[in-house]
């Protein structure tokens, strides 16, 4: 029960945590043609580990913000409008924040829950590593 | 100074798992 195939089963999260899970995972994705939403996830994570008077800390929100929210990304389609004005305003004014993309995440993540998880569990790439 | 780019590799990278 406690092997790692079991483990990937159980959650999203579970899967995400273990490197050999991701990365199948990533292999998925990127074959499915939306690897940005799991980049755009582990960036999140990232930058919530990030130090906030590390003047680096303002250019990566800003280079997220770039890549992944500005223009009409797979990510920038699954945000709620007033998500992606939130991190706009936030840049903007540069009020940064650890917590300033939690929403986003948030949405990003049950995006991929309900759909890119579930298929990727009854994926060939999967059962093949089965 | 690093390029927004490697800033943004950088971040996704500290955040993936690590092997145990």
């Amino acid at each position: 029960p406690d092997s790692p195939l079991a483990r990937w089963t159980k959650s999203l999260h579970s899967l995400l945590g273990d490197q050999d899970g991701a990365h199948l995972f990533r292999t998925f994705l990127e074959r499915e043609k939306c690897v940005d939403t799991l980049d755009f996830w582990f960036a999140c994570n990232g930058f919530r580990q990030m130090d906030l008077k590390d003047t680096k800390t303002l250019r990566v929100a800003k280079a997220i913000y770039k890549r992944y929210i500005e223009n009409n990304s797979i990510v920038a389609k699954q945000l709620k409008p007033a998500t992606k004005t939130y991190i706009r305003d936030s840049i903007k004014k540069q009020q940064i924040d650890s917590a300033m993309f939690d929403q986003a995440q948030t949405e990003i993540q049950s995006t991929m829950e309900e759909n890119a998880y579930q298929m990727f569990l009854t994926s060939d790439i999967y059962l093949e590593y089965v | 100074i690093d390029s927004e780019d490697d800033l943004l590799q950088e971040c996704i990278s500290s955040a993936m798992p690590k092997k145990k």
